[in-house]
């Protein structure tokens, strides 16, 4: 499975 | 600051000419769609301040676009409706299920997310086609659609560098490969840009 992405990026 | 730029001259625009000539109401729409299924975690993410507060600017300022278009008795006349008449469905559908076929983990905020990322790689695409029907693009317009194409672009630059900057920065392939797609598709308009911008021409885009 794929990473979780960050959310920091607006 | 590219994508605040670009609001800022958007509004400047509608507010000083009290026009929307040749604004498409659909690409500010799903804007409002992005912002809006994205930032579904305004309150339970907190990343700093900034981002707080560059997220409410952009929902809001969207909100207050169309507001104009729809709502301001002078501005509301100017919409070029007959012209702007890409479907928000064409897009919004196949983005929906690609996020449900493509995306990290299967929960509802994090497909919703998802969505919104597809969703602006081609929210433009309306406001291209508009422009394309425009004869007369003023400076305000062009510079506007110019500052949201860079801003993605410009992003691509920061994505180089966070990857092999920050010790503990996590590829995001789904971010990488829409925010590619979204800058290629501006691609064709920075070509005429930069051409009429050389020239010290007006803007125009070939039929």
């Amino acid at each position: 499975t794929m990473q979780d992405p960050p959310k920091d990026e607006l | 600051m590219t994508h605040l730029a670009s609001i800022c001259l958007l509004l400047l625009k509608i507010h000083t000419m009290k026009s929307c000539a040749g604004v498409s109401l659909k690409t500010q729409e799903l804007y409002a769609l992005v912002f809006v299924t994205r930032y579904l975690d305004l309150f339970s993410n907190f990343v700093s301040m900034y981002n707080t507060i560059m997220k409410i600017i952009f929902l809001s300022s969207t909100f207050g676009i169309i507001w104009y278009m729809r709502g301001h008795k002078l501005v509301r006349q100017s919409y070029d409706k007959e012209q702007d008449t890409f479907r928000h469905y064409f897009l919004v559908i196949p983005c929906m299920v690609l996020a449900l076929v493509i995306h990290s983990k299967f929960t509802l905020l994090e497909v919703l997310w998802t969505f919104s990322i597809y969703l602006e790689a081609v929210a433009i695409l309306p406001q291209l086609v508009l422009l394309q029907r425009t004869r007369n693009i003023d400076n305000l317009t062009g510079n506007y659609i110019f500052c949201l194409g860079a801003y993605r672009a410009l992003y691509l630059l920061n994505w180089i560098y966070r990857y092999f900057m920050e010790k503990n920065y996590h590829a995001q392939w789904i971010t990488w490969m829409a925010g590619m797609i979204q800058t290629a598709i501006y691609a064709d308009f920075f070509y005429y840009y930069f051409k009429s911008w050389k020239k010290n021409e007006r803007l125009k885009l070939p039929a």
